[in-house]
């Protein structure tokens, strides 16, 4: 006998598997499941790797990627680098099911959220900024995501401009470092 | 990154991602989570695969993608999972990531690399609350 229905979650995520569940046990769908258990954590900023207010880039702006995919289809609605807008896996699931495209990005994925109904709000927080402040103010912007610019990307911040080079120098790919708290 | 992957009472699957990404990313940069294959994948026929970690990595080998092909082909959850993870590290011993895969009929597995254990939430009818299972990379 299929052991479903079922979910399962990366991480110690465990609120958003039980809203996934609740949407499952009541006879709902998989899609409303993933998008309704994923919200969860955007809604709880999920160990600050999720949703608003976490994982500043180089200018201190959080911004968010989701996708969500439909087994039964295989149509897909994604969004990526989306601006100003918390709720990015329901847009992701309005691309899916309001476009005939899959993947929109930047600020114009913002603007077809807020034409589907989506507010647009700020997703910097006192503690994001924080992050960065002391990132950028302390470690001197390290680490970063830099190779082959001047000034030296290992000691100092930005604005960064390429070497000019002759010959072809390789650099060592430095890997990001993943943890509880920094992943994709 | 959260990533998701469901099975309905009706046999349909589901897989999703949301994130906000890498920390002091440069303004622009977007990882695996929303690429389809990389992040997650979901097909009806088989079941479908989540994916977590270094992103910048990952999304050049779509994970997900090829977790699910391998239970296509017959393999378990956890070895469609490994081979996923495998076939990163061949390439970056140094990767850190993990795969999450679930069948059709509601067969699950983990694989991870460059972390000591990676957790995941499974929540089915055998069980009264959700339980978190750790997987040793």
């Amino acid at each position: 006998e299929p052991n479903i229905p079922v979910v399962i979650t990366t991480w110690w995520f465990s609120n958003a598997t039980v809203k996934a569940w609740e949407v499952l046990k009541e006879g709902g769908t998989a899609l409303d499941a993933v998008e309704q258990g994923a919200s969860v954590c955007e809604v709880q900023q999920c160990d600050g790797t999720v949703g608003y207010g976490g994982s500043p880039d180089e200018n201190g702006e959080t911004t968010l990627d989701a996708l969500i995919m439909d087994g039964k289809t295989m149509n897909v609605g994604a969004v990526a680098a989306l601006r100003r807008i918390k709720s990015a896996i329901s847009v992701a699931r309005h691309v899916l099911e309001n476009t005939k495209h899959s993947f929109l990005a930047g600020e114009l994925a913002t603007q077809f959220a807020v034409q589907m109904g989506f507010k647009e709000e700020s997703l910097t927080t006192a503690q994001s900024k924080q992050l960065w402040l002391t990132w950028h103010n302390e470690n001197h912007c390290q680490p970063n995501f830099w190779l082959g610019v001047k000034p030296d990307p290992t000691k100092h911040c930005g604005p960064y401009h390429e070497i000019k080079k002759s010959f072809k120098v390789t650099q060592p790919e430095v890997h990001m470092i993943v943890d509880r708290y920094n992943h994709d | 990154t959260i990533g998701m992957v469901a099975v309905d009472s009706n046999g349909d699957v589901a897989a999703g991602t949301s994130t906000n990404g890498a920390k002091y990313k440069i303004p622009g940069r977007v990882g695996d989570s929303p690429i389809p294959g990389a992040g997650a994948y979901a097909d009806n026929e088989v079941g479908g695969a989540a994916a977590t970690g270094d992103g910048d990595i990952m999304l050049r080998f779509l994970p997900s993608f090829l977790a699910v092909e391998e239970m296509r082909r017959g393999a378990s959850p956890t070895e469609a999972a490994q081979t996923a993870v495998k076939r990163i590290a061949a390439h970056y011993p140094d990767f850190m990531g993990a795969v999450i895969a679930l069948t059709k009929t509601g067969q699950y597995g983990a694989a991870c690399h460059g972390i000591p254990t990676f957790p995941f939430v499974v929540q089915d009818k055998t069980r009264n609350v959700f339980e978190i299972i750790t997987v040793k990379c």
